[in-house]
């Protein structure tokens, strides 16, 4: 479903050249639960965003549903981002001008479904993450946890087919952690969600098909 | 040396009344190191703010070093908080346009301290979480776990009397959480340093004095 072939970033300030990944091969496949474990600044991140199309590979191609993506700028690169992932940011990027509300409806702008039926998905999503009460609330009025959590209904409500979530749990304490991995297991084996989950809790990263380790941008053992 | 007396917070938004802390009595002795835990929302950052003087409670009165807080606002708490306090917050708060050395010195800039030796002691800081080599970059260009770490350097960097630790390895791996652990703890034991930390991790709160649960805006068991 998803291909990684010979994949390089680098990144250059006026100092410093980082080799923030070397040379990854990876095969994704429709459906499984892959985890991804590794030191601090280590690449994790970087991979996350190179898989979700948001950034450009230094070196290598990215082949998604078959197709090599060629222009990361594209319309059409674009709407495949919005039509098939789900994407949580580590640093959650909620609008803080939108209410919690409209930011978990606004993957579905980009769907044909009725304002009704937006409002309605993105209430259920606020549902499952705990949060139906908070929806009137700005981003600046919740607590890291809640800002998480908001992040996570944002990427669950338009079922994507892929989600990407970078340290989804960082902010939880662990029985909301749990709910979180249970939600994410749940949408994984009843409808097939493929998800790819940066994580730096060996607890979470056991309930997972898989597990990939990254160590200064390589994989490894 | 730090006493909180009948503390209560409440929130109010258009449509929502939240009692974010309820009647919390606490004292916190001098070198003591503290640990806050409790579920996503429960009001431990609320607390935190309250105890660095940044937030003010609806009702109750924070007395530090035996003076009562009467004015949240003046020159006089602004003073005593940039001369005895280090804060490290769950969202970094590092400023976007000085670059990391910079932003570490911050602290410095109120002492009457050379700038050789503001300089010295913020590369010190850096060493000490691992980030020396990342002090020309700049906050956009690092990775969570590195802001969060520059926000640790920036905390310390002045031996403050009183550290405030939002959930300062949230965004770490547990090698590298444990390394900021082993800071923490050196600065209590060899410089007497009271820290209060607000965490997620059991391991990390079982390293500590005391350990204080919050639930629904109050303290429990
Ligand atoms: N500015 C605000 N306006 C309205 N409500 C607020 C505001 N700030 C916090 N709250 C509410 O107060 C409660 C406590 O927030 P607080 O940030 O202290 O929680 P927390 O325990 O630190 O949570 P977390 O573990 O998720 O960081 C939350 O329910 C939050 O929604
Ligand atoms: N825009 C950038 N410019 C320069 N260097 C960068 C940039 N973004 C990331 N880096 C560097 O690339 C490396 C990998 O970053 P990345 O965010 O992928 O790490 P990570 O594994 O997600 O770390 P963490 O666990 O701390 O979130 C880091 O050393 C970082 O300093
Ligand atoms: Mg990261
Ligand atoms: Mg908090």
């Amino acid at each position: 479903m998803l291909n990684l072939e010979n994949i390089s970033k680098v990144y250059r300030t006026d100092t410093i050249e980082t080799l923030a990944l070397n040379t990854i091969n990876m095969k994704i496949e429709k459906g499984e639960f892959l985890s991804i474990m590794g030191p601090s600044g280590c690449g994790k991140s970087t991979l996350l965003n190179i898989m979700g199309l948001i950034d450009e590979p230094s070196e290598g191609r990215v082949v998604v549903a078959n197709q090599t993506v060629a222009d990361y700028n594209s319309k059409a690169t674009a709407r495949f981002r919005n039509e098939h992932l789900g994407f949580i940011f580590q640093s959650f990027h909620l609008i803080n001008d939108l209410s919690v509300l409209d930011n978990v409806e606004l993957p579905l702008l980009y769907r044909k479904v009725s304002s009704k039926e937006r409002r309605r998905l993105a209430e259920e999503a606020l549902e499952q993450v705990g949060l139906h009460n908070r929806m009137r609330h700005f981003p600046s009025q919740l607590s890291g946890g809640q800002k998480q959590r908001v992040a996570i209904a944002r990427a669950i409500v338009g079922r994507p087919e892929i989600i990407l979530a970078d340290e989804p749990t960082g902010n939880l304490d662990s029985v909301m952690g749990n709910e979180i991995m249970d939600i994410l297991l749940r949408l994984n084996e009843q409808e097939g969600t493929t998800i790819v989950m940066v994580t730096h809790d060996e607890r979470m990263a056991q309930r997972t098909h898989r597990l990939v380790r990254l160590f200064d941008g390589s994989q490894v053992q």
